[in-house]
C-alpha cells in the first residue's frame, strides 16, 4: 500500500 | 515511474556493478574510496529500513536489494579480499567521513518531514548521500591519476543524481501534490558537488587528454 508517506523512488 | 527516473535508477546501477566489475576482474581499488564506499553502504542501510514493511512495486524491492547487496560487497572486498585491500591506499583516503555522519544525523533530527523514526532514517540517509562522495573526491584530486574506470563511476553517479533532478521537475507538473523540499535541495546539493568534477571529465574527453584534476 503506497500511502501518503512512503517515499516510492530509491 | 518516468523516463528520467528509470534512466537515472539505471545510471545509478551502471556505477555500482562498473566498480563491482573492476574491483572483481582487476583485483584492484586502486583510486577507489574506501570512506564514500562505507557511506553509501550506511546510506542505503538508512535507507531502505522499510524494505520489509513497504512494498511498493517488485522493481522497487528489487533494486533496493542490488543497492545493499552491491554497496557492502564493495565495502567487503576493499576491506578483507586478501588481493584487493593490498590496492587500498589508507594513507591516501583520510577524510574524516564520521565528522559527515553526525552532523547529517543532527539535521535529520531538526529538517524532515514526519518526527518518525523511519523518516528520520531515511532523511538522514538523503543528507548523507549528498556528501558520500567528498572522501572519493578528495582522494581524486590527491591521487591526481585518475583510471578510466574511477573516472566513470564518478561520472555516472553524478549523471544519475541529475536525471534524478529531471525526475522531480517532471513529477512536480505532472503529480499536483508531489513536493518534496528536503528530497530537492539535498539532491540539488550533491549534483553541484559534482560540477566541477563534470568540468573537468568533459574537458578531459573533449580534448581528448588524460583526466587531470588541478591540484
Amino acid at each position: 500500500s503506497v500511502d501518503g508517506d512512503v517515499h516510492d523512488e530509491l | 515511474m518516468n523516463i528520467f527516473r528509470l534512466a537515472g535508477d539505471m545510471t545509478h546501477l551502471a556505477s555500482v556493478l562498473v566498480l563491482l566489475l573492476k574491483i572483481h576482474t582487476i583485483k584492484s581499488c586502486a583510486g577507489i574510496s574506501l570512506k564514500t564506499q562505507e557511506l553509501y553502504a550506511l546510506v542505503f542501510a538508512t535507507r531502505y529500513l522499510d524494505l520489509f514493511t513497504d512494498y511498493i512495486s517488485l522493481y522497487n524491492t528489487l533494486m533496493k536489494l542490488i543497492f545493499l547487496v552491491s554497496s557492502f560487497s564493495i565495502v567487503w572486498y576493499i576491506r578483507h579480499h586478501k588481493i584487493v585491500r593490498r590496492s587500498y591506499d589508507k594513507d591516501q583516503d583520510t577524510f574524516r567521513h564520521y565528522f559527515l555522519v553526525l552532523p547529517c544525523f543532527l539535521l535529520a533530527l531538526v529538517i524532515n518531514e514526519k518526527f518518525t523514526v523511519k523518516e528520520i532514517m531515511w532523511t538522514f540517509s538523503l543528507y548523507l548521500e549528498a556528501v558520500a562522495i567528498l572522501p572519493q573526491l578528495v582522494l581524486l584530486q590527491r591521487t591526481r591519476n585518475i583510471d578510466n574506470l574511477t573516472g566513470q563511476y564518478v561520472f555516472l553517479l553524478g549523471a544519475y543524481r541529475s536525471l534524478y533532478i529531471l525526475n522531480w521537475i517532471y513529477r512536480y507538473f505532472t503529480e499536483p501534490h508531489y513536493v518534496h523540499w528536503i528530497t530537492w535541495i539535498s539532491g540539488l546539493v550533491q549534483t553541484l558537488l559534482y560540477a566541477d568534477f563534470f568540468y573537468y571529465y568533459f574537458q578531459s574527453w573533449k580534448n581528448n587528454v588524460k583526466l587531470e584534476l588541478p591540484a
